[in-house]
């Protein structure tokens, strides 16, 4: 679970970074 | 001349109303709008709409998407996530979407 949360956050990160 | 009038205006106010529906993010267009091939896009919409809480696997959108091959799937799962649209969830064939335009 700990693993889905922290993927879940580098995604949105990940999008971000895209949107900037 | 006033009925010509009229009835040419109706299409006009129909089209702004679906430009303004694209921009509401509603999730339900399937159009390919933010840069995205039309696989990549099919693919996201199924793992959007997927409601299983640790997402969609590969097998599954490969029985979605009889007319794509595995590796097409694959690739498009990989570009997706790379970009932040989906995200690996249980294992690495398993994958959410962040929800997010």
């Amino acid at each position: 679970l700990e693993r889905i949360h922290r993927n879940k956050e580098l995604a949105l990160q990940r999008l971000a970074e895209r949107n900037v | 001349r006033k009925n010509l009038m009229s009835a040419l205006r109706v299409p006009h106010s129909y089209s702004s109303a679906a430009i303004s529906d694209v921009g509401d993010y509603g999730g339900g267009s399937n159009l390919p709008v933010n840069g995205l091939t039309a696989h990549q896009s099919q693919v996201l919409n199924l793992i959007k709409n997927c409601p299983v809480p640790e997402g969609m696997s590969l097998q599954e959108l490969k029985l979605q998407l009889q007319n794509m091959s595995m590796a097409t799937i694959r690739q498009a799962v990989e570009f997706l996530s790379s970009e932040g649209h989906i995200y690996s969830t249980v294992d690495d064939d398993h994958y959410k979407s962040t929800d997010v335009e």
